[in-house]
């Protein structure tokens, strides 16, 4: 479970990395 | 009032780059209240994800994923679908962080049909890199190799060598 959570967590860091400088502009 | 409003949302944008979460919920909060009483619907849709993106940051990811549904909704309204698939992809990505990996895959799933209709091989291919984790996770691993395959696929197609 522990190394299933890991294999998972590259995708999501990725899409928190690029979420980091995403605003909605006014 | 208006410009009050867009003033609310910069200000929510600037604390959020700024890496302040708290103070940018409260702004966004603010501009999602005056957007509402304008019935400024594509306002209130970026309020929405713009909150949903601050509480991912704060570790809440219950309330994160409660304004991104409130997101997709409205791009659904506005028949916006570019902010539909970005909504489903966020989805799926605080599903899995909630480890919900049932949900996550139904995001994804989502998210990689309106990539496909979109011509947007880049997101599609995030999606198969998602659905791969997401079904490895859950033990499928006939389905996390079939979706592994088609990501590498994409990466050399786009020439993405990470």
């Amino acid at each position: 479970v522990q190394r299933m959570h890991l294999i998972q967590v590259d995708s999501v860091q990725r899409w928190m990395e690029d979420l980091k400088w995403m605003t909605e502009c006014e | 009032r208006a410009a009050q409003g867009r003033a609310y949302g910069n200000l929510g944008n600037t604390n959020y780059l700024l890496g302040n979460f708290r103070k940018a919920v409260m702004f966004h909060e603010q501009r999602l209240l005056i957007a509402k009483e304008f019935g400024d619907r594509p306002a209130e849709r970026r309020a929405y994800s713009n909150l949903g993106n601050s509480f991912i940051f704060l570790g809440e990811f219950e309330m994160a994923a409660e304004y991104y549904k409130r997101t997709l909704q409205l791009a659904r309204q506005l028949k916006d679908r570019a902010v539909e698939a970005q909504s489903c992809y966020s989805l799926g990505n605080t599903y899995t962080l909630l480890q919900d990996y049932g949900k996550a895959i139904d995001y994804h799933l989502k998210h990689l049909t309106i990539a496909q209709e979109l011509n947007d091989r880049v997101g599609e291919g995030r999606a198969c890199w998602s659905l791969g984790n997401a079904y490895t996770a859950l033990g499928n691993h006939d389905q996390a190799m079939h979706f592994a395959e088609k990501h590498l696929e994409i990466s050399r197609e786009v020439g993405d060598r990470s």
